[in-house]
């Protein structure tokens, strides 16, 4: 699994 | 976005709008942790510093803003407008001891060793303990209001809504960031003995009494 920064989440 | 993200989102703004209601109804901050609140708003501000230069979406924006701005307008209440209801005899967990190993954690273990990311990751960690004056507080006096119980119920279920988004989202969009598991775990954590007292008691009618 890809880690993508979760700087979509507030 | 998922369901339990949005489910996490709207337990923290009806979380923040509760303490809003409740300091500004009663016009007294009695039994609110304004240690807690301070945190809270460096939280936003250190993870929000990308508002103006990273758009997701309106809804990302709308809720970075009134985060951001509720959270300084509680501490503005908490300790000029209603400072006289200020409780700062019961409000004593020494924050350093929770700014400054989180500030060295976010240096020793981030992402990226870049400004804007050790900024996001100090607040990470720094939410994952934040409530612990608050917490304290409790335990201290003893006690809380209802309100500030269904408070402390909301906030600990944002970021309990946010595991179950993490899971959805490992599985459904193979995205996990560690860093925000691992606290986001540590936080949802710490609120346990407080649900438990909450849906045993408060949920019964009760008030929260701790057992002295």
């Amino acid at each position: 699994c890809k880690k993508v920064k979760s700087k979509d989440e507030l | 976005m998922n369901i339990f993200r949005l489910a996490g989102d709207l337990s923290h703004l009806a979380a923040i709008i509760i303490l809003l209601i409740k300091i500004w109804k009663t016009r007294s901050c009695a039994g609110i942790s304004g240690r807690s609140q301070v945190l809270f708003a460096i939280v936003f501000i250190t993870r929000y510093l990308d508002l103006f230069t990273n758009f997701i979406s309106a809804y990302n924006t709308a809720m970075k803003v009134f985060f951001l701005g509720s959270s300084i307008g509680t501490v503005y209440l908490m300790y000029l407008k209603f400072k006289a209801t200020y409780d700062h005899n019961h409000d004593t967990f020494r924050i350093e001891f929770l700014l400054l190993p989180t500030a060295l954690l976010s240096l020793v273990l981030n992402h990226e060793f870049s400004v804007m990311e050790i900024l996001w990751t100090f607040s990470i960690y720094l939410e994952s303990v934040a409530i612990l004056p608050q917490l304290f507080m409790v335990s201290k006096t003893g006690e809380a209001e209802s309100i500030t119980s269904h408070y402390l119920f909301a906030l600990g279920s944002y970021r309990g809504l946010y595991i179950l988004n993490w899971i959805y989202r490992y599985y459904f969009e193979g995205f996990y960031d560690i860093i925000a598991i691992v606290a986001g775990c540590v936080q949802t954590i710490l609120y346990c003995d407080f649900f438990y007292l909450y849906i045993t008691k408060v949920l019964k009618g009760k008030k929260l009494q701790l057992p002295a």
